[in-house]
């Protein structure tokens, strides 16, 4: 290890000045706390969290241009962060990395953040190339921890910690708003061989692909982290079997079971999750349709058409699939109105398209995992029968919840009346 | 072994940037070709490469990994 310089105190303040887009405000924070408290647990030193004042450490994310900052960064990739060596406390991040939390997509903002908070204390680059100090990012480690050689360069300047002062220490960590959850062994899908839970056209037209606890965004360039899904909407269970977003109301619906939940943004409506009491339970996919703007719920053949906003008689209902959408498979595991104004079906590794007469096109249906996920064609061998990554027992999942601006709902007929 | 020009640029540039290679206070920008061989024997070392000198294909990938914009002080003229 190499020291660039030292702070004449042990206790720290520190603020957080804005956050990356990439990630829910509390999956950025948590990272960024987190970072903190890999020194603090070898080292005796306290970070406290200010909202005003002048913090000792300052963190903030800025492009390629910043007022504040003379040293710009260069877009995505090279350069991801810098930081001042001590007592000057400035941390920066390159605004224009894909920041992430949980996944091997992207830049782990926690890792990033320990290395440059370890700058902010004192220390130089490691030549340890698989310590935290290496100068050249390592990627994501879902078992990270302080290189042997870390833990000695903060302890030459800070001395060690001492067993007897850890709880006290411990709580000065102003960590607990985001609790870190240990969870079970979970399948994180691959989204190259899995197939689809549900697929929504999301508010700001952002494209969410779900499969089993995670959800991730699928872009024009490639596709989003992988999030478990109660980290986006907080109380939403995974394996879902439907999701829809209707521009109409702003409201999401998520489908699984004899339940529904609905959502403005990421907050969950009062009152929900509802018993589905007039569709059957089990539901395989729901759409919106903006040329009627009704919600369409599909099961096995059948579909019913729901008004949100006027009570519907839903005992017509379901109708054959093949009636209204022709050509499309019964059974989907997914469906939504996409961007282009078509509509798309989902169901095991393929997905039909249909015009805006809701006739399937020539030529599907296509191959989900080339067009939607940006998967290259598989190589025989090289990916696992289930297509699933396994995370340990001992993984450490940030359990977060965004928050979002919720808007006033009124009473409506709903799906449950 | 013969560089494209643009590609020495970005040698240079990032030998200077992470402080492999120092400006002179006085007197041209001009290395001499045994201060460049130094400065990537010192990048190598510092990257667990094979340390040659030269710049070879590892070295120039290691270049082009996303890495922390502070200087890598590990020659030994920065140590003094």
């Amino acid at each position: 290890y190499l020291l660039l310089g030292r702070w004449r105190k042990k206790h720290l303040t520190f603020q957080i000045l804005n956050l990356p887009s990439t990630l829910p405000p509390y999956t950025a924070r948590a990272a960024l706390l987190q970072a903190f408290k890999y020194w603090s647990s070898v080292a005796p030193l306290t970070f406290q969290e200010v909202q005003d004042g002048r913090a000792d450490i300052r963190l903030s994310f800025h492009g390629r241009q910043s007022p504040y900052c003379s040293n710009t960064f260069d877009g995505p990739g090279r350069v991801l962060a810098h930081a001042d060596i001590p007592e000057l406390g400035s941390i920066h991040f390159d605004e224009d990395e894909l920041w992430t939390e949980g996944t091997y997509w992207g830049v782990n903002l926690r890792i990033i953040a320990a290395h440059e908070v370890g700058h902010a204390l004192g220390l130089g680059h490691s030549r340890y190339t698989q310590a935290l100090m290496a100068p050249v990012y390592a990627g994501y480690r879902p078992y990270f921890k302080l290189h042997p050689d870390d833990v000695a360069g903060i302890q030459s300047l800070y001395g060690k910690k001492s067993p007897d002062t850890t709880e006290e220490e411990e709580e000065e960590m102003q960590v607990p708003t985001v609790p870190l959850v240990t969870i079970e062994p979970s399948p994180m899908p691959n989204p190259c061989s899995s197939e689809l839970d549900a697929m929504m056209l999301g508010p700001r037209g952002k494209t969410y692909a779900f499969k089993g606890d995670y959800v991730w965004t699928v872009t024009d360039s490639g596709l989003g982290p992988l999030f478990r899904v109660s980290a986006l909407w907080e109380g939403l269970p995974g394996n879902l079997d439907a999701a829809v977003y209707s521009p109409r109301t702003q409201w999401i619906h998520f489908f699984k079971g004899d339940k529904v939940w609905r959502y403005i943004n990421f907050k969950m409506s009062p009152g929900f999750p509802k018993k589905l009491n007039k569709v059957e339970p089990n539901l395989d996919a729901a759409l919106y349709w903006p040329v009627n703007q009704k919600v369409f719920l599909f099961k096995d053949s059948g579909y019913w058409q729901w008004d949100e906003l006027a009570r519907t008689d839903l005992s017509r209902y379901p109708k054959p699939i093949k009636e209204l959408f022709t050509g499309a498979p019964d059974q989907p595991s997914a469906a939504m109105s996409w961007r282009d104004g078509r509509v798309y079906f989902f169901k095991g590794k393929e997905y039909w398209r249909l015009t805006r007469q809701l006739l399937v096109e020539k030529g599907y249906p296509r191959n989900i995992a080339h067009n939607w996920m940006h998967c290259r064609p598989q190589i025989p061998g090289t990916t696992s029968s289930t297509g699933n990554i396994t995370l340990s027992t001992t993984d450490t999942i940030l359990d977060t919840t965004p928050s979002a601006t919720d808007s006033t709902l009124g009473t409506t007929p709903s799906v449950t009346d | 072994r013969v560089l494209r020009r643009e590609e020495k640029e970005a040698v240079m540039d990032y030998l200077l940037q992470y402080g492999y290679l120092q400006k002179p206070l006085e007197g041209a920008d001009n290395f001499r070709l045994e201060d460049i061989t130094e400065a990537l024997r010192a990048f190598q070392e510092a990257s667990e490469l094979p340390i040659s000198g030269w710049m070879d294909d590892a070295t120039k990938a290691r270049m082009r990994q996303p890495r922390c914009g502070l200087e890598d002080p590990f020659n030994q003229k920065t140590l003094k």
